[in-house]
């Protein structure tokens, strides 16, 4: 069978589907100072997937608010600085309003794959990190 | 403070892939 590390290589998704591989790569956007961007994305997931247990309106709002005020609401942090202007006022309406939705992040999430995409994962298949690793 | 970082390392390990 293939070895996982080299399963890795195919695609992002394959990568964020091992614990190992989430592991390493998170310890390689630690390295490059922008880990937030892999926390956001599973937060985005984790968030998405509330719908289906069993998790009171309450706390969906608290979260909704957490992920907010942590990745999006600091202009400076590195994952607001890659989502668009027009997709962080969209997530600040749906907080301000209490308009929660299950998929009111989708489209921040899909704007920091895209960038993880083209950017930091092509870099971690290229760095010490992993081919030390392989 | 600690509940709220609780709350949201909670939802982020839930979209993670379970052990193999």
């Amino acid at each position: 069978p293939t070895p996982p590390y080299l399963k890795w290589a195919e695609s992002l998704h394959s990568l964020l589907d091992d614990q190992d591989g989430i592991l390493l790569f998170r310890t390689f956007l630690k390295q490059e100072e922008c880990a937030d961007m892999l926390d956001f994305w599973f937060a985005c997931s984790g968030f998405r997937k509330l719908e289906a247990g069993e998790v009171t309106e309450e706390k969906k709002v608290k979260l909704a608010k957490l992920i907010y005020k942590k990745y999006i609401l600091d202009n400076n942090g590195i994952v607001s600085r890659q989502i668009k202007p027009a997709t962080k006022s969209f997530i600040r309406d749906c907080v301000m309003k209490l308009h929660i939705d299950p998929a009111m992040f989708d489209q921040a999430q899909t704007e920091i794959q895209t960038m993880m995409e083209e950017n930091t994962y092509p870099l971690f298949l290229k760095s010490d990190l992993y081919l030390e690793y392989t | 403070i600690d509940s709220e970082d609780d709350l949201l390392q909670e939802c982020i390990s839930s979209a993670m892939p379970k052990k193999k």
